[in-house]
């Protein structure tokens, strides 16, 4: 297959096969090039979440118009900047088999995520982190309650996980007031947490998500922020909704992803 | 009409870019590369003729050596290499199945020149 890479007019005439040792060696060659140890083989039903094909587009979209850019300017970057920005953007989906319900009372939710992060190399600059958590759009009446349909959501990373009868020990990372009657995808600030798991070899017990829910909340209005699976979701539906951690990172080579700050 | 029947001496092109796409689906590796399905890559190829025109983006250096070479070929002609390369995106699964943007430098030609 390796030697599709090798334009049709280029290849010599009556030049003998290549050997497979040959062809293994050119794919080693260009794996190393990418930064793999080998070949990945993914299984048919791998997912790849919406948010990184849209980043997909925008990155690109945004080199094609950096090429012009750098055709007019000739400013350069400073080193610097580089080197605070990512070349590389990961995404996580936690472990549900460690997912664990802390407690799903009437005014509160909260869910532990455990996101494995080993596959991000030692080498590797984590810059930022993303949680992103989507919440479905609500139906309601209109009511007189001016609080009614929000929702608050705080991140905490779990500094000490919990003791029997004792709770585990967090702090807050990030917090939105957010309304029912939208569905969107929110985006947490994790960077302190994962530059600490990543970068200063903290262990990694997680993130709690507490979900406080209006005083009146019942039914549906819990379910509005998707942090679990419920029993009415299509297969295909809960991939694409289940909470994402994003890290942002940079390998030490090349050039960075721009668009960044944009977003 | 003599001169019309000789044989055409061959006539070299100048050191220019040419078409080179990479079809990930060519090799196989459209399974674990999500996006692009290829890319432009390009290639550099062609004379460095002496005396160097300046739209063959030659350095000070390549037209010394080229005016070297115009006078003892065992000094080698300038060489017609990318002179400017720009960086792609490439979306794909890992061996543990994770979904990896990752930006790659110098991995398409967008000039050529005589170096």
């Amino acid at each position: 297959g390796c030697a599709g890479l090798l334009p049709e007019i280029g290849r010599r005439k009556n030049s003998p096969h290549l050997s497979q040792d040959a062809l293994d060696a050119f794919e080693l060659r260009l794996l190393t090039m990418f930064g793999l140890k080998q070949r990945p083989s993914p299984s048919k039903s791998a997912l790849v979440p919406q948010y990184m094909l849209d980043l997909f587009t925008t990155y690109s979209a945004n080199s094609a118009e950096q090429k012009h850019h750098k055709a007019k300017s000739t400013v350069g970057r400073s080193a610097d900047r580089s080197a605070s920005r990512a070349n590389t953007v990961r995404s996580f989906h936690h472990d549900e088999s460690t997912e664990e319900l802390t407690s799903h009372h009437s005014g509160k939710t909260t869910q532990r995520f455990l996101f494995n992060l080993s596959s991000i190399p030692g080498e590797e600059f984590v810059t930022s982190a993303e949680l992103r958590i989507y919440r479905e759009q609500v139906m309601t009446n209109s009511s007189g309650n001016s609080s009614a349909g929000y929702h608050r959501i705080n991140i905490h990373e779990i500094i000490k996980p919990a003791l029997p009868f004792k709770e585990p020990i967090t702090r807050l990372l990030d917090t939105r007031l957010v309304q029912h009657g939208l569905s969107k995808w929110e985006s947490f600030d994790v960077s302190p947490a994962v530059l600490r798991w990543t970068m200063e070899a903290h262990a990694n017990h997680g993130f709690v998500v507490e979900v406080v829910h209006p005083g009146d909340a019942e039914g549906d209005y819990k379910s509005h922020v998707r942090v679990s699976r419920s029993l009415h979701d299509s297969t295909e539906s809960w991939p694409q909704m289940r909470p994402l951690l994003v890290t942002f990172s940079h390998d030490g080579k090349g050039h960075v992803l721009h668009s960044r700050e944009k977003r | 009409q003599a001169r019309a029947n000789k044989p055409k001496k061959k006539h070299k092109a100048n050191c220019k870019r040419h078409s080179l796409y990479v079809d990930f689906s060519d090799v196989g590796w459209n399974d674990w590369i999500v996006a692009p399905p290829g890319y432009h890559a390009f290639y550099c190829q062609g004379e460095c003729p002496f005396p160097l025109a300046d739209h063959l983006n030659s350095t000070n250096h390549a037209i010394v050596q080229t005016l070297v070479n115009s006078v003892n070929s065992n000094i080698p002609k300038a060489c017609c290499v990318p002179t400017d390369l720009s960086p792609i995106s490439l979306l794909y699964l890992d061996e543990y199945e994770r979904v990896i943007l990752k930006n790659y430098q110098d991995m398409v030609v967008e000039g050529c020149g005589c170096r």
